[in-house]
């Protein structure tokens, strides 16, 4: 099973024409193997990122030396998913057969 | 059906086996069709809400087209549970005069590998010769504008849009049942999220003929929506209100004469995405049929 642990999602809300070419062409960087969850549309339209741990440092890098703000939508992906698959489980336990 | 855990996310296993068991509780309204076989060979399902009568005129309602969009599936469910217990005249009304069908999965095998393997896929199980990764954006892959901007050509994207229109069993099982079909006047597929109301174009600049009724008809199911939790929607056309996207479904069924062509876009507060906390399902679904009610009254009042 894919793990995502130490990914995190980054929120990014452009609010200029230059901040949202600046996203745009994150899109274009494979080897970030980003995964958008939120696609850039228009200027004050979230954006959200869910960044794998090795590219966290480079992006946030790369966005701050541009000028671009973000904030951390989800700190740890993974212990959302974990928080998740307990819950099914819990829930699963007391359902009764029919 | 009534001790089934709607506050919960449920494996494909078990809505298949809900759906079973709701056609059983209610053998003179449901019935269970099988559309297809998806590329893992597992059986497609639609549940047909029906008051008798043959090709009556009817109200397509999809979720879960993109797998990791689990609050969709877990929405369909509820919705049709909520369709054979509400008493209300509204959907009595509509029923009296119309079908209503609900594919609940649309995607199994993306949908099963979101529980096996990877909570975050998105797209079809689909393998196609020559191209290095698997999968397809079902929603990329409707010939509607197919191959135009708006979708990517490189399999391993999140948005390919397949080597060609209709090349995924899930939407070619979709496409041959709305044209056998020849009598649905609505189509609606909801996806997750980011709290949109959309209708077509994505694929072009150009207004629908329809735009100035979908846009009102929008408006008040938004209103409807947001009544109850104040959650915020945004509305419009596909290309003006998010970005272009081609190959997509209800550019399709619009394009087919369904009028009524809506996407939905669910709620998420802005601070957990696709993982939304199963705690807000019940609450989603509410907002959300507020709004279906709305389309789906107009569409009644509106036969064309």
């Amino acid at each position: 099973t894919e793990n995502f642990v130490g990914h995190q999602v980054l929120r990014i809300v452009p609010s200029s024409d230059a901040e949202l070419q600046k996203v745009r062409e994150l899109q274009e960087l494979e080897h970030l193997e980003l995964d958008f969850w939120l696609s850039p549309r228009g200027l004050g339209d979230p954006v959200d990122i869910r960044v794998p741990f090795p590219s966290l440092q480079p992006l946030k890098a790369h966005l701050e030396a541009n000028g671009v703000p973000y904030s951390i939508m989800i700190e740890d992906v993974q212990a959302l998913v974990d928080l998740e698959q307990m819950q099914m489980l819990r829930r699963r336990r007391f359902v009764p057969r029919s | 059906t009534s001790t089934f855990d709607y506050t919960s996310y449920h494996t494909l296993e078990e809505i298949y086996a809900f759906m079973d068991l709701l056609v059983a509780e209610n053998p003179n309204l449901v019935s269970k069709l099988e559309i297809g076989h998806t590329t893992e060979n597992r059986p497609i399902y639609v549940l047909k809400f029906s008051k008798g009568g043959t090709n009556r005129p009817a109200i397509w309602i999809d979720t879960g087209i993109h797998s990791r969009e689990w609050v969709t599936q877990a929405s369909g469910v509820w919705f049709a549970k909520k369709i054979v217990q509400e008493q209300d005249q509204g959907l009595a009304n509509i029923l009296d005069q119309m079908d209503i069908f609900l594919e609940i999965v649309t995607n199994p095998d993306g949908f099963a590998f979101t529980h096996t393997s990877n909570r975050m896929w998105r797209k079809t199980r689909s393998k196609h010769s020559g191209s290095l990764c698997v999968g397809v954006d079902p929603n990329r892959n409707w010939d509607a504008g197919f191959g135009g901007s708006g979708a990517s050509s490189n399999p391993c994207s999140e948005t390919y849009r397949g080597p060609y229109a209709n090349s995924e069993p899930e939407v070619k099982a979709i496409v041959d049942f709305v044209k056998n079909h020849g009598n649905i006047k609505a189509f609606i597929s909801i996806h997750s999220y980011s709290q949109l109301l959309l209708y077509p174009y994505g694929y072009t600049t150009t207004a629908v003929p329809d735009k100035e009724e979908l846009h009102q008809v929008a408006k008040e199911a938004v209103a409807a929506l947001s009544s109850l939790y104040g959650t915020n929607y945004k509305y419009g056309s596909i290309i003006t209100t998010i970005y272009q996207a081609s190959g997509g479904t209800i550019d399709w069924t619009y394009n087919q004469g369904i009028k009524y062509s809506f996407t939905f876009e669910l709620r998420d507060t802005g601070r957990y995405g696709f993982l939304l906390p199963a705690s807000q399902i019940v609450p989603t679904a509410q907002e959300t049929w507020k709004a279906l009610e709305v389309i789906m009254a107009h569409t009644r009042g509106h036969l064309y």
